[in-house]
C-alpha cells in the first residue's frame, strides 16, 4: 500500500519516517580535550556533589580520550568531553551537518557533566553559510543573552527563538537531559501542515549547539580548572523534507532523496516533474494532496510549459500550454492544425493523422492555406473546387498562371 | 456540371515560374 494514494487511488497527504538524524553522523567538536593530557573531574552520583571522579583526558591514548565520535556512536555510555576549565565568554560548539534539508522534530542532548548554565541552539538552512538561533536556554537569559526568560510563545513570535531557563538547573549532576522541540508550545502547530512560518521554522540542514558558560566552581564543588562539557548522546529527530508529497526518503549516491510520489520531483519534491505543469506547484496538506495535473496536449507533445496568466484567466483551473506539437498541429492544447493543413473529420484529434495537407491548387488558390475545418482553399477570380483546381462555370482556362481562370466572351 | 482540372501542361510558366510544380 502507498501511503501517497488511498484505495481508490486518489492522491493523498504523506510524509517520510521518522529518523535519528544524527546517528553515526560526524560532530565537529570546537574543544574537545586531551590536546594535552588534561585533568576533568566528574560526579558519579546524579545527586551527591562529593562523589566527584578526576581522570585523566589524553588524546594520544584511546583509552584517554573522549573524541567527539562518542556523540553520535550506538553506545550510551560513551561520552565527548570538552576542554577544561573553558571560560566565559570563550565557548564551545557542537556542528552537526545534516546532508540536505530536513524538518525537526526534536533535538536532545544526555549529559555527563552537570548540564551548562547558558546554552544556545542554532540551524542552518543553507548548509551553515547562516545561522539562526532556536533556543536559548541560561539560568541568567538577560544577563548571557540579552532576552527575557520567556513564558507563553505567542503567534507573532512562534518563528522565534526564546530563552528558558529549563533544564539549566544542576542536578542531576550526570546523566541530565537537554531536550528541544521546536513545535511544542508554538500556536500554529496543531496546524503545522498549513503553516508555511513553522514549515520554515523546523527546517534545517545543520545544526550547531553553543555551550555558553559552566555552572560556577563554587557551585560544583571544585576548582574550575578541572570542570568540562560533557554529552554521551546528541539525538536530532526529524524527517526528510518532501513538502507532503513523499512517504520514503530513499538512500542514494547524492544522499537521501525522498521518493517523490503526485507526478512531483526534485530532491525535496519540491516542483513538478517534466509534462506535469498543468497547475502551479504546492505544497501537499491533508486536506488537499495539490498533485501536479499532465498538460491536456492531445497525445501530440510531451512538453509543456505553466502559464501563470493563463491559469488566473481560467479561473485557476489550468494553466499549461504544450510546446513542441507534432503531427501538424498546433495550439495550447495541440488541438487544432497548424497552418497548411485541415483536420480529418474521420480521425478523432488524438490521432496522427488527424491533421492532413491543405493540397491548395499551386496555380489555382492564393496561398497553400486552407480552412482548418471544411478544408477549402482561398481560390483566385474564376477559380473553384476544394482545392481550388477548376474553372467555375461561365469562366475557361487561360495560359497564364497569374489568373488562370478567365471569363467565356 | 463538373469542370475539368487545371491543366498545368496550358500553362506559360515564363514569367512565374516560381509558381511551377516541381515535375
Amino acid at each position: 500500500e502507498d501511503p501517497c494514494y488511498d484505495a481508490k487511488q486518489r492522491p493523498r497527504y504523506c510524509i517520510p519516517d521518522f529518523l535519528d538524524l544524527a546517528l553515526g553522523r560526524e560532530v565537529q567538536a570546537s574543544g574537545t580535550c586531551g590536546k594535552v593530557p588534561q585533568k576533568l573531574c566528574s560526579y558519579q552520583d546524579p545527586t551527591n556533589i562529593t562523589s566527584r571522579k578526576c581522570l585523566i583526558c589524553d588524546q594520544s591514548r584511546a583509552k584517554t580520550s573522549y573524541p567527539p565520535a562518542y556523540l553520535t556512536d550506538a553506545d550510551a555510555q560513551t561520552c565527548w568531553k570538552s576542554e577544561a576549565g573553558v571560560k566565559f565568554p570563550k565557548n564551545v560548539t557542537l556542528t552537526l551537518p545534516l546532508g540536505r534539508r530536513f524538518e525537526l522534530v526534536y533535538l536532545s542532548l544526555r549529559f555527563c557533566s552537570p548540564r551548562p548554565q547558558s546554552m544556545a541552539v542554532y540551524k542552518s538552512m543553507d548548509h551553515g553559510r547562516s545561522w539562526v538561533p532556536i533556543q536559548y536556554y541560561s539560568t541568567q537569559c538577560r544577563r548571557v543573552y540579552g532576552l527575557p526568560t520567556s513564558g507563553t510563545i505567542t503567534k507573532a513570535m512562534e518563528h522565534e527563538a526564546s530563552c528558558t531557563d529549563y533544564q539549566t538547573g544542576l542536578k542531576p549532576l550526570t546523566g541530565g537531559l537537554v531536550a528541544f522541540m521546536p513545535l511544542a508550545g508554538r500556536p500554529s502547530a496543531r496546524r503545522f501542515e498549513y503553516s508555511p512560518v513553522l514549515q520554515d521554522w523546523v527546517t534545517a540542514t545543520d545544526i550547531r549547539v553553543v555551550f555558553s558558560r559552566l555552572h560556577t566552581g563554587q557551585e560544583l564543588g571544585m576548582r574550575r580548572k578541572t570542570t568540562f562539557y560533557g554529552v554521551t548522546e546528541l539525538q536530532v529527530g526529524g524527517r526528510c523534507k518532501c513538502n507532503g508529497h513523499a512517504s520514503h526518503c530513499a538512500s542514494m549516491p547524492e544522499g537521501l532523496t525522498c521518493d517523490c510520489r503526485h507526478h512531483t520531483a526534485g530532491p525535496e519534491c519540491d516542483r513538478c516533474k517534466a509534462f506535469y505543469h498543468d497547475r502551479p506547484w504546492q505544497r501537499a496538506t491533508p486536506s488537499n494532496s495539490h498533485e501536479c495535473v499532465a498538460c491536456e496536449c492531445n497525445l501530440h507533445s510531451h512538453r509543456c510549459r505553466f502559464s501563470m496568466e493563463l491559469y488566473a484567466l481560467s479561473g485557476r483551473r489550468s494553466g499549461g500550454i504544450c510546446t513542441g506539437c507534432r503531427h501538424n498541429t498546433a495550439g495550447r492544447h495541440c488541438h487544432y492544425c497548424k497552418q497548411g493543413y485541415k483536420r480529418d473529420p474521420g480521425k478523432p484529434i488524438t490521432s496522427r493523422r488527424s491533421c492532413k495537407p491543405c493540397q491548395c491548387h499551386p496555380v489555382g488558390a492564393i496561398s497553400a492555406m486552407c480552412n482548418q475545418t471544411t478544408g477549402q482553399c482561398q481560390c483566385k477570380i474564376g477559380v473553384t473546387g476544394l482545392t481550388c483546381n477548376r474553372c467555375a462555370l461561365g469562366f475557361q482556362q487561360s495560359r497564364s498562371a497569374y489568373m488562370p481562370c478567365v471569363r467565356i466572351r | 456540371d463538373v469542370m475539368p482540372t487545371l491543366d498545368m501542361t496550358l500553362f506559360d510558366w515564363t514569367d512565374y515560374e516560381d509558381l511551377k510544380p516541381e515535375s
